[in-house]
């Protein structure tokens, strides 16, 4: 465990608390994708599945359960908590978040470590997670006025994506053998994403107007 | 640990 990589895991914790201290305390999840949220539990899901095969280390194991647990809890209060709900931005949250997932599929059904049901599901959490976050950044684009906490969780999503890419480097320089070409082509995609509506975000923020992404 | 079986990121 390496400080990037650490770092990366915090900030990433973090920015599931603060999404879970918005919808706890302020009782609001406006601003916030639906689509998204549901397309992190089912990259968690697909991804952990090797909670019931291998063990790694504790810190590994109660990490996975809270990323799987807060992503799941999520979508519920989303979808079905009774005051929370009514603050979802519906109408505005129109991507068609289930056509992102049948190319995955195929990409890991192609392009996998190793062609077992494990490798395949681990393949396409990543190649899901890669995308997962454009129904955000389209919500962000179209909500004026993102409060605060949603800004905040946006910005520690970006963090925690150009922390992993450190710690990638890092441990290729490090460690023996660690090559890793899926996580890694993913992950820069990923982090590619960020990298390009944070530009307009500053952007818009330096010239304090409201955000305008290009078409 | 066996390559390409063995993730320990998350």
């Amino acid at each position: 465990m390496n400080i990037f990589r650490l770092a990366g895991d915090m900030t990433h914790l973090f920015s599931v608390l603060v999404l879970l201290l918005k919808i706890h305390t302020i009782k609001s999840c406006a601003g916030i994708s639906l689509k998204t949220q549901e397309l992190y539990a089912i990259v968690f899901t697909t991804r952990y599945l090797d909670l019931f095969t291998t063990y790694i280390s504790l810190y590994n194991t109660i990490m996975k359960l809270i990323f799987l647990g807060s992503s799941i809890s999520i979508v519920w209060y989303m979808r079905h908590h009774k005051v929370v709900r009514r603050s979802y931005d519906k109408d505005q949250d129109t991507f068609r978040h289930y056509l992102l997932m049948l190319p995955c599929l195929l990409l890991a059904l192609l392009i996998n470590e190793k062609f077992t049901f494990l490798e395949v599901m681990w393949a396409f959490s990543l190649y899901l997670e890669a995308v997962a976050i454009l129904p955000q950044l389209v919500l962000l684009q179209r909500t004026r006025n993102i409060d605060n906490l949603t800004g905040q969780y946006v910005l520690l999503l970006g963090a925690y994506r150009a922390l992993y890419v450190l710690n990638w480097i890092y441990r290729y320089f490090t460690e023996e053998n660690y090559v890793h070409w899926i996580t890694w082509v993913s992950g820069i995609v990923q982090t590619l994403l960020y990298a390009d509506f944070f530009y307009y975000y500053f952007q818009s923020w330096k010239n304090n107007v409201k955000l305008q992404l290009p078409a | 640990p066996p390559e390409g079986s063995f993730h320990d990121e998350l």
